[in-house]
């Protein structure tokens, strides 16, 4: 992914930031 | 041949279309399988919503570029959905092999969830034409650099923090962006982070009230400071 900067940590994706863990 | 920049540019669209051209304009097998896993099932939701927001970006194009570019904004529009299906998608995918659930029922029925990320399909497609736009010339691409970010949040509606909350996760699962469509969404990013998060009616201000909250219940009350 080049040189982006990945914010999320492992244990976290789309489904955490929605609020639906 | 040799690689010019107009070669270049004409090589990114290209590598677009093709990438798309195999994927549907409808949920595929997979995706109609997730949506029948959830607990409330949100197809039509979302078949509503996708021809609803693909007619405000079609009427938004034309009135924006002239009624004889509607044939173009039903393409670049077209484009997107198909994009915005194959990240739906690989997202799941990789939601059910992290969380090892198969009924996403809650995300699956999140209207912003859905706006941000056919939003963000729409950003790259009209990204991939505007990048070009100075190169080719080709009567529309100036005109539409008009239309890049944050123009896509105004007419779908969206919070540029909800919009911001789809970009990581759709650059890691999809692997055909360019190195510059990922730097072009990571500007899109700092953007928002910068500034467009922090307008007045933004859902950010909520989320802070809400862990302040959270935080007044468990910990010791801090004094207040300016």
């Amino acid at each position: 992914f080049h040189d982006y900067h990945f914010g999320l940590e492992e244990n976290e994706g789309i489904s955490e930031l929605f609020d639906c863990d | 041949p040799p690689q010019t920049p107009v070669r270049a540019a004409m090589d990114v669209i290209q590598q677009l279309k093709m990438t798309l051209h195999s994927a549907s304009d409808r949920p595929s097998e997979a995706l109609i399988s997730y949506f029948n896993n959830c607990t409330v099932n949100p197809t039509e939701d979302i078949i509503k919503r996708v021809e609803y927001l693909g007619n405000v970006f079609k009427e938004k194009f034309a009135e924006a570029l002239g009624m004889e570019c509607a044939e173009i904004g039903y393409q670049r529009f077209n484009l997107a959905k198909r994009l915005y299906f194959r990240v739906m998608e690989s997202m799941l995918k990789s939601e059910e092999k992290r969380l090892s659930v198969q009924n996403f029922s809650k995300l699956l029925n999140i209207d912003t969830f859905h706006t941000s990320l056919l939003g963000c399909s729409v950003e790259v497609v009209m990204a991939t034409y505007g990048s070009s736009g100075s190169i080719l010339q080709t009567g529309t691409t100036h005109a539409e650099t008009n239309l890049s970010f944050p123009w896509i949040l105004h007419i779908f509606k969206l919070k540029a923090f909800d919009f911001y909350k789809v970009i990581e996760s759709f650059i890691k699962v999809e692997p055909c962006l360019t190195r510059e469509m990922v730097k072009h969404l990571e500007g899109c990013e700092h953007r928002i982070m910068e500034s467009l998060a922090w307008q007045t009616d933004s859902p950010i201000f909520e989320l802070i009230k809400q862990s302040r909250e959270q935080e007044g219940q468990t910990e010791q009350p801090e004094p207040t400071s300016s």
